[in-house]
């Protein structure tokens, strides 16, 4: 059975997840996929983008991508 | 599926650009 709710896309566990390494926004978009915060597409983009405009991490380029990572 | 999150991040990734 689908179990949306189980993980909430909220601030602290963005910043949890930035403070641990370095990640792309696919990376972030991965732990917070929509099946199981049961956001839609939408929310998701929002929500995210305005938690990382908020947390305003450091960014670096690694493989080629950007990475964006908080330092504790 | 992975284009859709291609699309997803792309436009949270615009959002940010336009911040800064």
């Amino acid at each position: 059975t689908p179990s949306s709710g189980d993980i909430q896309l909220t601030e602290e566990a963005v910043r949890r997840y930035l403070t641990r390494k370095p990640m792309t926004t696919k990376d972030l978009l991965k732990k917070f996929q929509t099946k199981k915060t049961g956001l839609s597409s939408e929310q998701t983009v929002n929500v995210l983008a305005q938690i990382l405009k908020r947390l305003n991490p450091d960014r670096k380029v690694v493989h080629d991508k950007m990475h964006f990572y908080l330092k504790e | 599926s992975s284009s859709e999150a291609d699309e997803m991040a792309a436009a949270i990734e615009a959002e940010l650009n336009d911040f800064i």
